[in-house]
């Protein structure tokens, strides 16, 4: 049964594409069997992967309304080890479409419960929101992993954020756990991040990774690229970060 | 009559609340009446102006839902032409409640009705997302300004907002138009930032604003001391763009 780990925060531009991207990629070099889920209506983690939004037909969304298996929108990417659940637009009108809906939080829970065991990890990319579609997410995760900037407003929001949590917990799925916080985008040259980092670190203690992702410009002319991290520049501290992060996250499991 | 500008995209983290609150404290020390709405649930808008979370009781949720007056919801900040229109958590819920709600996209426009004509800017801070908190202040706007990052994923979801834009001046608000494409985070040094800033200037020509904000680590610095930039390093470049581009609408209006 493959581990599933959402990756969500609800702070915008945190690093949470850039992280479910790049940690699967890293899975995925490692020969575990990993997909990408990809739940934001943003559809950045396909095209991340150098998917063009405009071919995907099937998606994510076709699996939680239940008209497609989610085996019939998978689709292979450039690392044999690592395949894509894509988004597209039609997401964006799901969470309002699935208000009223049966089971409207555990619709996504259902429509991997069928893939599972064909992976070792399951990576859900997560909307800046804490509406329906990261509700599904952490409803069907075993753990989350929550990307945070080292910058002031990163603080602010994380205590909504794990309030979140709980509910979930307490009420549709008992066994999630924080697989840990990350911090991304440091630069070692800022005393803000500095700052920032030891406040987390003094906060949420064991809590947060080891690995710590730098900010890195690579990490963003890959994107433009359409590959990861890895695929683009194998040295970079930004491809280093990731790989650190997998391998702490492997030891565990 | 003042004029109401809507600062959104669904993309998270490009500057929509770092843009919010400079501008607005740009347009008030030209002596410009200004009001800050945040109607984003994450509440930066009201910390990046010293306005602690846990004290605010009565937000715009209250508004929304007609509670309360806007008129009883607003504060007065360290501005003097400067007030502001805090959010709070109850805005978390606020779209789900508002889905089957009468008059659902117009809540915003007709709370802000009563107060318009005393400011003569109205600045709306929205959250990373489409949904009816965005589209009720798309609803409320004269015109949005669109803050975009000088980074890849940035030109992805922009015909998707422009879309909502459209969609919403076909059939509530006929008389929104865009304001200006803002360019933010642009970072001299970046071979990227040059070459999305030029793909942004190619397509959209004029509709993107003559002022740029750089990356300035004192916009970052200044939120975590509750202050808008101007009132914390007026000489620092991120001050700078937000007085140019104050100017630059104030010449329009
Ligand atoms: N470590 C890093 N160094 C430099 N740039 C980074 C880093 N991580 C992410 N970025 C860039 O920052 C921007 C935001 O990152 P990303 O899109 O991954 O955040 P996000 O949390 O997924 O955003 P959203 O809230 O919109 O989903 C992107 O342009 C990305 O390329
Ligand atoms: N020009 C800039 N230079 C450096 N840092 C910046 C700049 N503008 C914003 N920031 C920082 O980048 C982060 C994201 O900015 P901000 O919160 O304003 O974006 P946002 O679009 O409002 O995010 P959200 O989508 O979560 O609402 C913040 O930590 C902020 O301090
Ligand atoms: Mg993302
Ligand atoms: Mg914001």
């Amino acid at each position: 049964m493959g581990r599933i780990i959402a990756v969500a925060n609800q702070k915008g531009g945190v690093g949470k594409t850039t992280t479910a991207i790049n940690l699967a990629a890293s899975l995925a070099v490692a020969e575990k069997k990993t997909l990408l889920v990809d739940i934001d209506p943003q559809a950045n983690a396909g095209s991340g992967l150098g998917c063009k939004k405009n071919e995907i037909r099937e998606s994510v969304y076709h699996a939680l309304i239940g008209e497609k298996d989610i085996k019939d929108v998978i689709r292979r990417t450039e690392l044999k080890y690592l395949d894509l659940a894509p988004s597209n637009i039609d997401l964006t009108g799901a969470e309002i479409e699935l208000v009223s809906a049966i089971s409207r939080e555990t619709r996504l829970r259902e429509a991997i419960a069928s893939i599972s065991d064909d992976y070792d990890y399951i990576i859900i990319d997560c909307p800046p929101s804490l509406g329906l579609l990261t509700v599904n997410s952490l409803t069907s995760a075993d753990s989350v992993i929550v990307p945070m900037q080292c910058e002031y407003f990163a603080m602010e929001g994380l205590s909504h954020l794990l309030n979140t949590v709980n509910l979930i917990k307490k009420s549709l799925n008992p066994s999630i756990k924080i697989e840990g916080i990350l911090l991304t985008m440091f630069d070692q040259r800022n005393r803000l991040s500095h700052q920032v980092a030891e406040d987390i670190r003094a906060h949420f203690k064991e809590q947060v990774f080891e690995s710590v992702i730098p900010r890195n410009v690579k990490l963003s002319e890959c994107t433009s690229f359409g590959k990861p991290i890895l695929l683009y520049d194998i040295k970079s501290r930004g491809a280093v970060g990731y790989l650190d992060l997998a391998q702490e996250l492997m030891a565990r499991h």
